[in-house]
């Protein structure tokens, strides 16, 4: 999983 | 950034330009829920406090802004300035049912029990499920203006383009996000139904009214 921050997604 | 995303977006946007403009030039919100409202506050709030940690792109940063500042103008319309067409007789949703157990389930179950990633799991499932009480409105009065239906179509199908931009990633970038996938599922299937009905009601013209 990508799970950390930062998130590029809205 | 690709096609199903960006889509996907604009989508978003559409819908959230289009609930402005209907109050702005009917002056009313009449309709609306504004619990639902409410609920997307929260969700752009609870989400993007990485605006203040992290730059990732020009566009990241204006779309976040954005959202979170027209959601609140959104509030701001409903509560007080258009308050007076507010329908509260018919959004009689307990924002708590839904506010309590997601928060239970952000604490329980993220990828990382961070202060920053418990608010964006609470936002992913908060967002999931935002769009119950404007559903249980329309489901008690029975009937939605033309203009709400093409909003709630909008707001429903940029989550439905985000699970084409999953596969997407999955496929050509290895990315997988088990919460946003499945929260985005559980998103849309809320919205089956109402696709249904602005596919064989709306699109031939005629106003959305719900089966008694």
């Amino acid at each position: 999983c990508n799970s950390s921050h930062p998130k590029d997604e809205l | 950034m690709n096609i199903f995303r960006l889509i996907g977006d604009m989508s978003h946007l559409l819908a959230i330009v289009l609930l402005l403009l209907k109050m702005w030039k009917t002056r009313s919100c009449a309709g609306i829920s504004g619990k639902s409202q409410i609920l997307f506050a929260l969700v752009f709030a609870t989400r993007y406090l990485d605006l203040f940690t992290a730059f990732i792109s020009a566009y990241n940063s204006t779309m976040k802004l954005f959202f979170i500042s027209t959601s609140l103008v959104t509030v701001y319309l409903m509560y007080f300035k258009f308050r007076a067409t507010y329908d509260a007789n018919h959004d009689t949703f307990r924002l708590e049912f839904l506010v309590v157990p997601v928060g239970g389930l952000a604490f329980l179950v993220n990828h990382n029990f961070s202060p920053l990633e418990i608010l964006w799991t609470f936002s992913i499932y908060l967002e999931s499920v935002a769009i119950l009480p404007q559903l249980f409105m329309m489901s008690k009065t029975g009937e939605a203006e033309t203009i709400t239906s093409h909003y709630l179509f909008a707001l429903g199908s940029y989550r439905a383009l985000y699970i084409l931009n999953w596969v997407f990633r999955y496929y050509f970038e290895g990315f997988f996000d088990l919460i946003a996938v499945v929260a985005g599922c559980v998103q849309t299937i809320l919205y089956c139904d109402f696709f249904y009905l602005y596919i064989t009601k709306v699109l031939k013209g005629k106003k959305l009214s719900l089966p008694a």
